[in-house]
């Protein structure tokens, strides 16, 4: 092994750098990079694909969370099973909102979607056409109503036409603006209020592009909404959202879903294996 | 924070007139450690980090300056020196012959539209007509958007039609906003991602036709290592002339835009500060330094 170690510690280093450049941090990086080393010196292992096998594995070991990502179109906690969908300003909320839709109508659901962004320009017109098709009922309000009102009404419809799926859409906010933050807290209260155990799932919307602004992002809005699951958007581009690998863990949650396009069909289920391979690429 | 970090391991040089090589790089590795924290870009942290040691070693520790205060001066202003200095104005120069023609662009959901109209209230305040171009017939909704901030700040605007080709779009309504009257007008463009072939010849073909005066990419201040990656090939690809850093009101650090100077060169001109159309700062070097340095 020693004669090898400085071939290693190059290589390391190399994969450090990319790892860093794939927005995992530093903090994480290091982290990595001592438990490979030790997992190498236990496999007596150095060879450059034993390496990057090995890394993969650490980082893989990472992604898998307690909870497994829920299948998309699949097991329904509730009647309507209720999707509270949160995140900071353009991250793909509102276009990962129909492309989900889509997806549980192509699994044969009774989909609707609430309109609770009443906030930003034409916010609403856009999730109507994303509804339209996808083949969904949509909920909306006029300009300027309450984003918490809107909400109950959907939930009211929802049940009152049996369907089987809610997706709720909220505007963007940062969570730096503490009255922002309040109003999504009376959002899910306001479900709760009016369906027991809603909402099922409260899925933070998060661009891949983000660096490590995503983990004070995940803690606020976890901190008000308790967020059980990710989504990742915008991984057909160039950043490689390796973010999401301290803040899945910090949190303790699944990645749900990625976004890799700006079409109905541009929605995949989260795949740690083949995301893993693309950070060390 | 960085500078608190740094007085302690440099202070510990009291009395020392000379920073050494060695108590140096010490401090450096701190700062590196808050660069990448900060979202600074890998290798331009790197570079960074070389031009301070340069400036620290063997510098003279003036009387009554400490090692420690000495070494923040120069991270400081070796950073404002980077982000664009000192003394000139950001801001785009609006005194060529009208229409002067300003085009944003940029990747996905990071604010060009709302950008767009911000700059129409802020150039309007020095008494220019403005006129806005929607060019995003993709995205379901744009033309709507674009129109119902324009109506809000009574900014006349036109929009590409539902399947009109931008670029086709983009010649139309500017001989229309020429016939009306538009001194300054803004282009918005469609979000795209750098590696879509189609998308950037497109910007590129917009570019050739609108021959605009400012070609401005709109980057999003909570970007990660990847704004070097984007703003080399949009700048690269489209020949840009300056950026804007928006939502710097949340409270990512902005690396970002230190990546963005340190490999492209774009001047950064303004910064969004809100949603509403109010919110548009012209960009301080060392505001954004001392925000980066945490
Ligand atoms: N390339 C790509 N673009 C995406 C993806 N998801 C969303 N987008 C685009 O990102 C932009 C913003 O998407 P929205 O759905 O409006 O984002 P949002 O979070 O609802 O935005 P706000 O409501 O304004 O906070 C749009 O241009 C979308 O088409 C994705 O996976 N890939
Ligand atoms: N908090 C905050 N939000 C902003 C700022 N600038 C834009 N936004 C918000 O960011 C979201 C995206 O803004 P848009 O103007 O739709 O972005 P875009 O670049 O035109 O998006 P695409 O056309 O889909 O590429 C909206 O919710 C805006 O209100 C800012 O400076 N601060
Ligand atoms: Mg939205
Ligand atoms: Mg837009």
């Amino acid at each position: 092994f020693s004669g090898k170690t400085a071939l290693t510690d190059d290589l390391l280093d190399e994969l450090e750098d990319r790892l860093l450049e794939a927005d995992l941090g530093v903090d994480t990086v290091m982290e990595i990079r001592d438990h490979l080393q030790n997992d190498l010196r236990a496999k007596k292992a150095s060879g450059p694909d034993e390496v990057i096998a090995a890394m993969a594995e650490v980082i893989e070991r990472i992604l898998t969370p307690g909870v497994p990502p829920k299948e998309i179109g699949a097991d329904l906690d509730g009647r309507p099973h209720v999707v509270l969908f949160v995140g900071v300003n353009g991250s793909g909320k509102t276009t990962t909102i129909g492309k989900l839709a889509h997806a549980y109508r192509s699994a044969g659901k009774k989909v609707i979607v609430a309109a609770a962004d009443t906030y930003r320009a034409a916010a609403v017109d856009q999730l109507v056409v994303w509804a339209e098709r996808a083949g969904a009922e949509c909920v909306r309000s006029h300009e300027g109503a309450d984003a918490a009102s809107v909400a109950w009404d959907a939930l009211d419809a929802a049940i009152a036409r049996e369907m089987d799926v809610l997706l709720v859409d909220t505007a963007g906010r940062l969570h730096t603006h503490r009255g922002l933050m309040g109003e999504l807290e009376k959002i899910k209260r306001v479900l709760a209020g009016r369906l027991e155990g809603a909402p099922h799932e409260t899925l933070l919307v998060l661009d891949a592009t983000t660096g490590q602004n995503a983990l004070v992002q995940g803690e606020e809005f976890s901190k008000s909404v308790d967020v059980t699951g990710l989504i990742l958007t915008k991984l057909d581009g160039t950043a490689r959202g390796g973010v999401i690998v301290p803040l899945a863990r910090k949190l303790d949650i699944p990645v749900q879903m990625v976004g890799v396009g700006e079409d109905l069909e541009s929605l995949m289920p989260f795949d740690a294996h083949e995301f893993t391979a693309a950070l060390l690429k | 924070a960085l500078t608190a970090r740094l007085s302690t391991v440099l202070d510990r040089l009291r009395g020392r007139g000379v920073l050494s090589e060695e108590n140096v790089t010490e401090a450096l590795r701190d700062v590196r450690r808050a660069l990448l924290e900060a979202d600074v870009n890998v290798g331009v942290a790197r570079s960074f980090i070389e031009s301070v040691k340069e400036q620290a070693l063997g510098s003279e520790v003036g009387k009554g300056v400490r090692p420690g205060q000495q070494m923040i001066g120069i991270i400081h202003s070796e950073m404002i020196r980077l982000l664009g200095g000192e003394g000139n104005s950001a801001e785009v120069d609006l005194s060529g012959s009208p229409p002067v023609i300003l085009m944003l662009l940029g990747l996905q959901g990071s604010g060009k539209t709302t950008t767009a109209a911000k700059l129409a209230v802020h150039f309007r305040s020095g008494g220019r007509k403005i006129g806005l171009m929607g060019l995003d017939p993709y995205r379901p909704a744009a033309g709507e958007q674009l129109r119902r901030l324009a109506e809000r700040i009574d900014v006349p605007v036109e929009v590409a039609r539902e399947s009109e080709d931008p670029v086709d779009a983009g010649v139309r309504i500017l001989s229309e906003l020429k016939a009306a009257g538009s001194e300054v007008i803004l282009a918005d463009t469609a979000g795209r991602q750098t590696v879509d072939e189609a998308l950037m010849n497109e910007l590129a073909s917009l570019r050739q036709k609108l021959n605009p005066q400012e070609t401005l990419l709109v980057l999003d201040a909570m970007t990660g290592q990847d704004a070097v990656t984007t703003a080399s090939a949009f700048s690269g690809r489209l020949d840009c002339t300056g950026a804007i850093l928006t939502k710097l009101d949340g409270d990512a650090r902005g690396g970002a835009a230190l990546s963005l100077r340190g490999v492209t060169g774009l001047p950064i001109r303004y910064v969004g500060i809100g949603e509403d159309l109010g919110a548009l700062e012209v960009f301080h070097p060392d505001r954004m330094a001392g925000r980066i340095l945490g």
